[in-house]
Order: structure tokens, then C-alpha cells, then sequence
């Protein structure tokens, strides 16, 4: 059959594949899943850019119906698309966690989550003890954490402090963590991340009818109207349940409460394309929302009760 | 003309996707 060149682009690996000229997303999204030996495929998709917009390939239309670029190699990103609203109950596989891990260190390095200095510096200490193991002063000498990226701009500039400073900053919490293996360091980092105000949402520049500028905001618990100057305290929330029907026609949005005491929300984004992806990105939420309220599936039983055994054989290896 | 339109549109009831899971 006749084939063209895909690379996917991970967050810390880079593959190539041929992908054949009928394969839907699914295909390349499963072979994809197989190679990196990922079962939660759930929360994850293929990732492409298209006029600055962000789009995510559509797991049953064929690959080269997408409007993706279709020089060779066609490039995706295979990133998390979806959160958990508890990290260490809903992430189960190592290999999950860890994109998880580097995908919100990512975030919250290029300051698209914000996060107080002081919890930079601990989240900066748990990353280290990811990457360095337990904390040996003959083998971490100091200027070992040179060329690290730890922290955000922002906070490094905050402060009057020189690099080695910051250093014995992170060291010093970094030495707390003594007998954290890697997967254990990466889920506590997870566990604060995941309290932070803008962690796992999906903001999109809206106008409400009056024509104002506001933010909408999609997470795992439900849709969320901001003010453009405050990311991280919504002045109106729906949560999932309390939601009837969301909709849209062209670039109007429309948000339907489930109590018809509630005036419906409409808005206008900035064009079809950005609709299109917030519905998506309901409905992939809310689905989500529902599974997580329910018994857990037998895939996922097995996959648990599978890594509790992994996590206690390596337990009695240390 | 009918396939564009609905280009133009879509919908996605909580209520009905609550229902059918359950």
C-alpha cells in the first residue's frame, strides 16, 4: 500500500512512521499507543497546528483529511489532551505519569501555569530528585544543577538571587526526598501541580453579547467565564452537572443550565474552527466526568491491580 | 447546502449522554 512519512513528536522522543494513505486517526493514534507501550490512551491525542490554532486529529477521519501540512514528514504531537481530576487515583502506568510529569514541568517552566515561588522551588526539588535520584553531596557538588531549567523566568527575576543560591534553594528540599524512586518523585510533583489555579485548562478568548472580552475556560470539572486580567479565579463556573446542552452555530456559543432558573450563556469566539474545538473538548471532559463516577472498567481494574504488583516487587528490589 | 449548514453547527447534550451511560 502506498504510505507517507509521519513524525511524532513526544515529550521526550521524536519517531518516525509510515503511515498508510488510508489510515484514519485512529490507526496512526493506536500505533502510536503500541509503540510507546501506553494502555491510558484515554487521556492523550495527536496534536497539530493549523493558522495558530491548535487541533487534535480526529480519531475517524483519515489522516490526510485533516488540514495538516502535507510536506513530509507530517508532524504531530502526541500530548496529553485530557486531565485526571486526581492524578495519583486515575493515572496508573508509569509511562502515563511520566508524560504527565513532563508535559506540566513544560507548563509551568514556559509560565503557562502559574505557580507561587515557593512552590516553584519545591516542585524544582522533586523534578531533581526524579533526574538525580537520592541526594549524594560527594556526587552533587555544587554547580550541578547549572544548566538545569527549573524555574520559571518570572520567579528567577523576582528575586535578587544569584544562581547558586537558587541551587541551594532546591538542594535543600531536594535532600528531603531521600528514597524517592523516580515514578514517586514525578507523582508528588504531579500532586501539587495539579492544585495549582490553571493546571489542565483549555482557555479560548471569548466576547460575551455586550461585546466584553472574557475567557472561557474547559477543564475535567466543567466550563469557566474569566476576566482576561485573572486566569486563576473564574467569576463564573458550570460545572459538568449542571449543564443541559452546549451547542453552536457558526462563531456563537451556547451554554445551557440544567436549572431553567439559570440564564443560557451565549458567546461569541473567534471563529468556527475554535467552536468546533471546544465542543470537542466538552465532550471528551465529560466524558471523562461520567467514566470517573462509575465502577472502574475491567481494563482498568486489571491495569491497577497490575501496577500495585509492579510497585511492590520493585519495593522489595530496593 | 445540508452537509455545510451542519458544518455550521453542532450540539451535545449532557442529559442524553447521562442517560445512555447509565
Amino acid at each position: 500500500p502506498k504510505t507517507f512519512t509521519v513524525r511524532i513528536v513526544t515529550m521526550d522522543a521524536e519517531m518516525e512512521f509510515n503511515c498508510e494513505m488510508k489510515w484514519k486517526g485512529k490507526d496512526l493514534f493506536d500505533l502510536v499507543c503500541r509503540t510507546l507501550g501506553l494502555r491510558e490512551t484515554w487521556f492523550f491525542g495527536l496534536q497539530y497546528t493549523i493558522k495558530d490554532t491548535v487541533a487534535w486529529l480526529k480519531m475517524d477521519k483519515k489522516v490526510l483529511d485533516h488540514d495538516v501540512s502535507k510536506e513530509e514528514p507530517v508532524t504531530f504531537h502526541f500530548l496529553a489532551k485530557f486531565y485526571p481530576e486526581n492524578a495519583e487515583e486515575e493515572l496508573v502506568q508509569e509511562i502515563t505519569q511520566h508524560l504527565f510529569f513532563l508535559q506540566v514541568k513544560k507548563q509551568i517552566l514556559d509560565e503557562k501555569i502559574y505557580c507561587p515561588p515557593e512552590a516553584s522551588v519545591l516542585l524544582a526539588s522533586y523534578a531533581v530528585q526524579a533526574k538525580y535520584g537520592d541526594y549524594d553531596p560527594s556526587v552533587h557538588k555544587r554547580g550541578f544543577l547549572a544548566q538545569e531549567e527549573l524555574l520559571p523566568k518570572r520567579v528567577i527575576n523576582l528575586y535578587q538571587m544569584t544562581q547558586e543560591m537558587w541551587e541551594e534553594r532546591i538542594t535543600s528540599w531536594y535532600a528531603e526526598h531521600r528514597g524517592r524512586a523516580r515514578d514517586e518523585a514525578e507523582m508528588e510533583y504531579l500532586k501539587i501541580a495539579q492544585d495549582l489555579e490553571m493546571y489542565g485548562v483549555n482557555y479560548f478568548a471569548i466576547r460575551n453579547k455586550k461585546g466584553t472580552e472574557l475567557l472561557l475556560g474547559v477543564d475535567a470539572l466543567g466550563l469557566h467565564i474569566y476576566d482576561p486580567e485573572n486566569r486563576l479565579t473564574p467569576k463564573i463556573s458550570f460545572p459538568w452537572n449542571e449543564i443541559r446542552n452546549i451547542s453552536y452555530s457558526d462563531k456563537e456559543f451556547t451554554i445551557k443550565p440544567l436549572d431553567k432558573k439559570i440564564d443560557v450563556f451565549k458567546f461569541n469566539s473567534s471563529k468556527l474552527r475554535v467552536n468546533k474545538l471546544i465542543l470537542q473538548l466538552c465532550i471528551g471532559n465529560h466524558d471523562l466526568f461520567m467514566r470517573r463516577r462509575k465502577a472502574d472498567s475491567l481494563e482498568v481494574q486489571q491495569m491497577k491491580a497490575q501496577a500495585r504488583e509492579e510497585k511492590a516487587r520493585k519495593q522489595m528490589e530496593r | 447546502y445540508f452537509a455545510r449548514k451542519a458544518n455550521h453547527k453542532g450540539s451535545y447534550s449532557l442529559v442524553d449522554a447521562l442517560k445512555s451511560k447509565v
